[in-house]
């Protein structure tokens, strides 16, 4: 039965095509993630995949990789990414453009800018359910944890763990004009 | 497969009962850190540390690239893990109250993920990456043991467990604790690809939170924030350590006991 399983399944998928995007910011860009679900011989494999368009000056929100490394690959434009490891050291703090590669490990947290010309990317992921944590907007750890941890953890009053925790409503993608709530 | 590229080697003559090699002071309380290069526990893929809070102690948020137990030990408090995704369920209405309030006194809006109660015996489960903190509301210390399975194949970096802090500045604490003790090592071996326990040290001497690592103009322009309280999460001059005294009591929205027992008689009933 190998023939009616492994054989026929399905090896490709498009993930450029904007309107099979799973994030979407008219502001911000999108985003359309590939994955063991729709294409399910990444379980085999166990990579995924992600391809991401950013408008000018736009940015992706911070975040980490829970599960995977992810190695991103510039197709068009430029960005500014920062990359922060365990101990809140800087790894990376540049600009990567059209041709580049840059590896992100498991738990670094990133922030990516897009330039004056936007910053389109895939970004290639070593799990099949790659699987991201938000560090700020609407589904973020922020938004978790209780407005008196944080006053507490950050030595802030209530009025700046609100604004810590709402001020950004997007998830993801951010516009850059600051007017996310 | 992921004990196989770890591990090369697990050369074990005899084993012996440790204790905790490095003690690290904070505001309210104190860390203890079993000796991650010792054989016995490179061999079981595993890191242990035992946090003692004290009362009206939090241990500040974290995540690590290894899945964790926690044992509480001794002692009663509050347990919050941020989950990826995960709604904030926790979500305080006109008639709901505050943990930790006299009374039931209102107070203004919040929403969080599930805050649960641990106390003596509990068994908590947190997966790789997700973030967590405890907090001590009882009378006495709180004592939890936590046990990092580093060969679980969630890890997919090397063998080390690392904590990502989301607040704090631990770099500050392990300078600047009053009673800092760093025990030697011995019978500690470096492996080729991994760091020496030396170099391990230094790394973890030099932490910080990882918003720390951010410039402010890009964390006031992800969270939408002025660049002042960017800084101020950076927690750059922070000398209070893992582990913080919270001022007054830690509210946090929790149901009432009573209120549950009477759910549970409800269901009891209707069943």
């Amino acid at each position: 039965g190998v023939e009616e399983t492994f054989c026929t399944l399905r090896l490709k998928h498009n993930i450029a095509d904007a309107q099979r995007a799973d994030v979407y910011n008219e502001r911000g860009g999108r985003i359309t993630s590939l994955n063991s679900f729709n294409l399910p011989i990444l379980r085999y494999i166990q990579l995924s995949a992600e391809r991401g368009v950013l408008y000018r000056n736009a940015l992706v929100a911070p975040h980490y990789n829970l599960n995977s490394h992810s190695v991103i690959y510039v197709i068009r434009g430029n960005a500014r990414l920062q990359v922060v490891g365990e101990n809140g050291q800087n790894v990376f703090d540049g600009e990567i453009r059209e041709g580049q590669a840059l590896t992100v490990p498991q738990n670094f947290a990133v922030i990516k800018k897009a330039g004056n010309q936007g910053f389109e990317w895939v970004a290639f992921k070593t799990n099949d359910n790659a699987k991201i944590n938000a560090l700020a907007g609407r589904l973020s750890t922020m938004r978790a944890l209780p407005e008196d941890v944080l006053i507490n953890a950050y030595r802030i009053d209530r009025e700046e763990a609100r604004r810590l925790k709402y001020n950004r409503d997007e998830t993801t993608l951010f516009s850059s004009d600051s007017s996310g709530s | 497969q992921q004990q196989q590229r770890f591990q090369t080697e697990c050369r074990i003559n005899n084993l012996n009962a440790q204790e905790p090699g490095r003690r690290v002071e904070s505001e309210a309380g104190l860390s203890e850190y079993w000796n991650r290069n010792d054989e016995q526990f490179r061999c079981a893929g595993v890191d242990l540390v035992r946090h003692t809070i004290q009362r009206r102690g939090l241990l500040l948020p974290s995540f690590s690239n290894a899945p964790r137990l926690v044992y509480v030990v001794q002692g009663r408090g509050l347990h919050g893990a941020a989950i990826p995704g995960c709604p904030e369920t926790f979500q305080s209405e006109s008639s709901s109250q505050f943990r930790g309030e006299q009374g039931s006194q209102r107070l203004s809006r919040d929403q969080h993920q599930k805050v649960r109660e641990i106390r003596e015996g509990d068994v908590v489960a947190i997966p790789a990456g997700v973030a967590h903190w405890i907090y001590n509301d009882g009378e006495s210390q709180l004592i939890v043991m936590i046990l990092y399975d580093t060969s679980n194949q969630a890890n997919q970096l090397d063998e080390n467990a690392r904590r990502f802090y989301l607040a704090g500045n631990p770099h500050q604490q392990q300078q600047g604790g009053r009673q800092r003790r760093r025990e030697s090592w011995p019978g500690s071996r470096s492996r080729s690809r991994s760091q020496s326990p030396e170099e391990r040290e230094r790394s973890q001497q030099s932490g910080s939170n990882i918003f720390s690592g951010f410039d402010e103009e890009f964390l006031a322009d992800s969270f939408n924030i002025d660049n002042e309280l960017a800084m101020r999460i950076q927690n750059r001059d922070d000398q209070r350590g893992i582990i913080v005294t919270v001022e007054d009591e830690l509210r946090v929205l929790s149901p009432q006991s009573r209120g549950e027992e009477r759910e549970e008689r409800g269901l009891d009933r209707d069943n």
